[in-house]
C-alpha cells in the first residue's frame, strides 16, 4: 500500500510504501484519548506474476471507538457495524445513510464509505473494484483521514503519527536513476534520508484514475520517516 | 454528498411533484422545501431531471421571504449581459444532458443557518403518442427521507381515457398499493405519497428507497375517424390518429455501416437488431439490404419480396457482416435511392405501398464523398421528396447534426442509438415505430377564412400507434373550425374524411375548469410551432433559417419557454461573481459525449431534489491506498 502524508504548512507531501506479506494486520491509528483505533489487514494478488514483485493492498479494516462501544469491520465484500448489542451488516451494493447519537455513516454504493465519529475525525474507505476475472489482481480498499487534527496529539500508529505537526527540509536535489524523478536529501526527525520526487494517487474523487499527488518518496518502507520500523506496527487482531 | 453530517443538517421537509395533463399537454410543477438545521451556512443543491422534449417555463427560489425568479431572455442577449457567468464555461450552465430521455436542471444556493428555501420548477411538454400510448415520465430520486413526499397527476382527456397505467421502477411490492389511481370517463388521477417509514431503504437508514422513474401510460378513445378538434380561447388543436385501417405494404432498404469503427459490440448489436427486425418484416413488404465500408455491397441487385426464403437468406447475409474498411455513406445512400427508383420504374412494388430508407451508421464519412454538405445535397437531390430517410446514429462521438439534417431534409427523423447493452433493442424499437404505415400523403384541410397560423398540416406518412397533431388560431366563426377534412392515401386507395362532430358536443367538453389550464390550446400551439420552426432551422435555406429563427425566438420569449434560442437567467442571492447562472435548452447534437466518471456518479446520486453540503475548505487528507 502507498501512504500519502500531506504537510500543509510546507505545502508539500511525503509518501512511502509498505511492503509486507499478505495477511499481516497493521495498526494505522490509535488515539488513547478518544478511544479510536484503526487497524488494517493486507491482502496480496490472487496469484503472483513471477516477473513482478509481490504487491499487497489493504483488504480489511477494523475501526473501534471504545468510548461509543462501536466496532466497524469493512472488507471488500461487506460492512459490519456493531453498536453495543446491536449488529448490522451491509454490502457494497447498498446505499445507506445512518446517524446515531455520536456517529454518522454513509455508504455510497460501490464507491466509498464515510464514517464520522461525533464532531471528530472523518474516515473514508474507498472500494476499488477489479475485474473479477483478472488473472492477478483482486478488489481492495483505500483509507483516507479527513480533519485528522481533531484527534488528540497522543495519536500514533503507522498513519496516526503523522496527524499532527511534521516538518522537514529538502535540499541537494539531483538527478536520480529515473531522469524524470529527481532524488534529493531530506532532513526529517533529525535524520538524513535520500528521497525521490514522484507522485501517488488520491482516489477519493476519481476512483478509476485517481488524482496525482506529487510527493517526496521515502524508500525502504518509510524507514527513517516513521517511528521505529514498519514491523513494529504489526498487531494480532483486526480489533 | 461525501459528508454524512451534511445529509442530516439539510432537511427536505417537502417534495411535491404536481402534473396536470390536458389533452396531452402536460404541465409539471416540482416544489421542494428545505431547511438548514446546521448552525452554519450550507450549500443546498436542487437537481431535477426533466424530459428532453419539455421546455422549462418557470423557476423560482424563495429564501428568507424573498423570491428570486428566473427570467427568460434571448440566449445571445443573456450571454452578453451575463458575460461573467458565461466566461466560466460549462459551470455557468444549469442544464446538462442526463441519459437518453432526460436533461438535468441543477441550481445551488447558500442557505444561512436555520433558514429555509423553497424551490419551484415548472416545465411543459406535449406528450407524444408512440405505439398506441402516451407516456408521462417523472424521475424521482430524493437524497434522503422526505417528510412530505407527494406525486399527483391529473389527466383530463375530453376524448375519453381508454386505459391508464401507473408504475414506478423503484416501486417494490410493498409500495405498489400506495399508488392510487382513479379513472373516470375523461379524467384520470394518480397519486403516490409514501410515509417517512415507507421511504426508508432499511429500518435505521436515512436513505430513501425512492429512486427511479415514475411512469404513467395511457391512451384515449378514437371514436371519430377524422380525429378530435378542441377549441378554447381562440386556439384550436386537432388530434388525428385513425384506427382500424388496413396497413400499407412498405418497401424498405436497410443501409448498414460495416466500417472498422463498427468493430466489436456495435456490429454485433446491429446484427442482433437486424435479425430481430427481419423476423418481424411483414410478408406483404418488400425489402433489401445494402452494407457499406469503403465500398458498397448490395445483398441483392434489387428490392425483393419478404418471403420466408428471402428473409432466411437475408439473415444469413446479416450474419456474415463483419467490420472492415472506411465509411462511404454517400455512395451507399445513393445506391439505396437508385434501387428504389429502379423498382418504381419497373413497377415491381405493390400498388399503394410506401417506400423508405433506414440508414444505420456510427461515423463520419471517410471514403468517397466526404464533404458533408455535398453528401446532404446529393441525397436530397437523389430522393427528391419521394421516400423518407430515417437515420440511426450509433454512439456518442457521432456527428449528430449531419445525420439529423439529412433525415429532416428528406421527411424522416434522426435518432441516436445509445451505446449500451440494449442498443439492439433501441434499433428494433425504432423499426417497430415505422413498421406499420397506415396512410401516406396526408393533408389536413381547414376553412381558409376560419383559421390562421397553422402548424404543419401535410405529412408524408402516418404510422399505426402514432398521432398527428395540428394546431392553429381561430380567426372566423369558431364553429367553422370544426369543418375540416382529411385527405390521404390508404391501402385501399384514396381516403377522404370529414369531421362529423356535432357542435353542441363541444359545449360540455371544458365545463370542469379545475382539471384544465385554460390557455393550454394556445400554449400547445406555441410549443408545437416552436418545435417545428426549430426543425426547419436544421434543414432550410439561410433565409428560411433566419425567418424561422426569428419567429421561434419571438414565440419562446412571449410564452416564456426555455428553448435552444433562449436562456433562463437565474440570479442567486449571493454577492459573488458567480451568482448569476443560465439555464439553456440542449439540442441532441449539443448533448453529445458519454457521461464522465464524475458525472456518472452525480447522476447516480442526484435525486429529483438533491441537497448536499459542499465544503469550501479542503483539509489535508492523510491516506493509504493501492498503487
Amino acid at each position: 500500500p502507498h501512504f500519502i502524508i500531506p504537510v500543509p504548512k510546507q505545502n508539500d507531501t511525503i509518501c512511502f510504501n509498505v511492503d509486507e506479506r499478505p495477511g499481516v494486520i497493521f495498526n494505522l491509528v490509535r488515539d488513547p484519548l478518544t478511544g479510536i483505533t484503526v487497524n488494517g489487514q493486507t491482502i496480496g494478488d490472487k496469484k503472483i506474476d513471477p516477473n513482478k514483485k509481490l504487491n499487497t493492498y489493504f483488504g480489511r479494516f477494523g475501526i473501534v471507538n471504545e468510548k461509543l462501544g462501536l466496532k466497524l469491520e469493512v472488507t471488500t465484500r461487506s460492512i459490519e457495524i456493531t453498536s453495543g448489542k446491536e449488529k448490522m451488516a451491509f454490502t457494497w451494493s447498498d446505499t445507506v445513510s445512518m446517524k446515531q447519537r455520536s456517529f454518522a455513516l454513509q455508504i455510497n454504493k460501490e464507491r466509498n464509505l464515510v464514517v464520522m465519529m461525533g464532531d471528530s475525525v472523518q474516515f473514508v474507505i474507498v472500494l476499488h473494484r477489479v475485474w473479477k476475472d483478472h488473472p492477478f489482481h483482486q478488489d481492495y480498499l483505500g483509507f483516507y483521514t479527513i480533519d485528522s487534527h481533531r484527534l488528540s496529539s497522543k495519536t500514533h500508529g503507522l498513519l496516526g503519527q503523522f496527524y499532527h505537526d511534521l516538518s522537514f527540509e529538502v535540499g541537494e536535489i539531483h538527478q536520480g536513476t529515473d531522469p524524470e524523478k529527481p532524488d534529493a536529501m531530506m532532513m526529517i526527525k533529525g535524520q538524513e534520508l535520500t528521497v525521490t520526487r514522484g507522485w501517488q494517487r488520491d482516489y477519493r474523487e476519481d476512483i478509476k484514475h485517481g488524482v496525482q499527488v506529487p510527493c517526496w518518496f521515502v524508500h525502504h518502507n518509510g524507514t527513517g520517516l516513521i517511528d521505529g520500523v514498519h514491523s513494529d506496527y504489526i498487531v494480532s487482531g483486526i480489533f | 454528498s461525501s459528508d454524512p453530517q451534511a445529509v442530516f443538517d439539510i432537511e427536505i421537509y417537502s417534495l411535491k411533484v404536481d402534473c396536470k395533463v390536458t389533452s396531452r399537454f402536460a404541465r409539471s410543477v416540482i416544489t421542494s422545501r428545505v431547511v438548514n438545521r446546521a448552525n452554519v451556512s450550507r450549500e443546498v443543491f436542487f437537481d431535477v431531471d426533466l424530459p428532453k422534449t419539455a421546455f422549462i417555463t418557470n423557476f423560482s427560489m424563495v429564501i428568507d421571504g424573498l423570491t428570486y425568479v428566473g427570467v427568460v431572455k434571448e440566449k445571445a442577449a443573456a450571454k452578453k449581459q451575463y458575460q461573467q457567468a458565461v466566461s466560466q464555461g460549462q459551470t455557468a450552465g444549469l442544464v446538462k444532458a442526463s441519459g437518453r430521455k432526460m436533461e438535468k436542471f441543477t441550481v445551488s444556493v447558500n442557505i444561512a443557518a436555520t433558514k429555509k428555501v423553497t424551490f419551484e420548477l415548472t416545465y411543459e411538454e406535449l406528450l407524444k403518442r408512440n405505439q398506441g400510448q402516451y407516456e408521462l415520465l417523472i424521475r424521482v430520486k430524493p437524497k434522503q427521507i422526505v417528510q412530505h413526499f407527494e406525486i399527483n397527476v391529473d389527466i383530463y382527456e375530453p376524448q375519453g381515457i381508454r386505459f391508464l397505467d401507473a408504475h414506478g421502477t423503484f416501486v417494490t411490492n410493498d409500495l405498489t398499493q400506495l399508488i392510487e389511481k382513479t379513472v373516470t370517463e375523461t379524467k384520470g388521477h394518480v397519486s403516490f405519497s409514501p410515509t417517512v417509514d415507507q421511504q426508508r431503504s432499511c429500518p435505521l437508514c436515512q436513505t430513501s428507497t425512492i429512486d427511479g422513474d415514475f411512469v404513467i401510460n395511457y391512451d384515449v378513445n378514437w371514436d371519430t375517424p377524422a380525429g378530435d378538434i378542441q377549441i378554447l380561447n381562440g386556439y384550436f388543436v386537432h388530434y388525428f390518429a385513425p384506427t382500424n385501417l388496413k396497413r400499407l405494404p412498405k418497401n424498405v432498404v436497410f443501409v448498414i455501416d460495416q466500417s472498422t469503427s463498427m468493430m466489436g459490440t456495435r456490429i454485433k448489436q446491429t446484427k442482433e437488431a437486424m435479425l430481430a427486425i427481419l423476423a418481424d418484416i411483414h410478408p406483404d413488404d418488400h425489402f433489401s439490404i445494402i452494407s457499406f465500408d469503403s465500398t458498397v455491397t448490395k445483398w441483392k441487385p434489387s428490392i425483393i419480396e419478404a418471403t420466408a426464403e428471402n428473409i432466411e437468406a437475408a439473415k444469413q447475409y446479416v450474419n456474415s457482416l463483419y467490420a472492415r474498411g472506411w465509411t462511404n455513406i454517400n455512395d451507399a445512400l445513393l445506391e439505396a435511392i437508385s434501387m428504389l427508383d429502379e423498382a418504381m420504374k419497373q413497377h415491381t412494388l405493390t400498388e399503394h405501398s410506401i417506400s423508405l430508407i433506414i440508414l444505420l451508421s456510427d461515423g463520419d464519412p471517410t471514403k468517397g464523398e466526404t464533404n458533408r454538405a455535398q453528401i446532404q445535397s446529393n441525397v436530397k437531390n437523389g430522393i427528391g421528396g419521394k421516400y423518407p430517410l430515417y437515420c440511426l446514429g450509433f454512439g456518442y462521438d457521432l456527428d449528430y447534426s449531419f445525420i439529423e439534417k439529412m433525415a429532416l431534409e428528406n421527411h424522416g427523423v434522426a435518432r441516436r442509438i445509445y451505446e449500451d447493452s440494449d442498443s439492439a433493442l433501441q434499433m428494433q424499437g425504432f423499426y417497430d415505430e415505422v413498421a406499420s404505415p397506415l396512410l401516406s400523403q396526408i393533408e389536413l384541410k381547414y376553412p381558409e377564412n376560419g383559421v390562421a397560423d397553422l402548424t404543419e398540416r401535410s405529412f408524408q406518412q402516418y404510422y399505426n400507434g402514432s398521432e398527428i397533431v395540428v394546431a392553429g388560431r381561430v380567426t372566423g366563426n369558431e364553429l367553422d373550425a370544426y369543418n375540416m377534412e382529411v385527405i390521404a392515401k390508404g391501402a385501399e386507395g384514396d381516403l377522404f374524411l370529414k369531421n362529423q362532430r356535432k357542435e353542441q358536443d363541444q359545449e360540455k367538453t371544458f365545463e370542469d375548469p379545475q382539471y384544465i389550464f385554460g390557455e393550454y390550446t394556445e400554449r400547445l400551439w406555441a410549443y408545437l410551432t416552436i418545435q417545428q420552426l426549430l426543425s426547419k432551422r436544421v434543414s432550410g435555406t439561410p433565409e428560411e433559417k433566419a425567418n424561422n429563427t426569428a419567429r421561434a425566438l419571438e414565440l419562446s420569449l412571449k410564452y416564456n419557454f426555455v428553448t435552444p434560442l433562449t436562456s433562463m437567467v437565474v440570479t442567486k442571492p449571493e454577492d459573488t461573481l458567480d451568482s448569476t447562472m443560465l439555464a439553456d435548452k440542449l439540442t441532441e447534437a449539443e448533448s453529445r459525449g458519454p457521461p464522465q466518471d464524475g458525472q456518472a456518479h452525480r447522476v447516480s446520486s442526484s435525486p429529483q431534489s438533491n441537497y448536499h453540503y459542499a465544503s469550501r475548505y479542503i483539509p489535508p487528507v492523510t491516506s493509504v491506498d493501492g498503487d
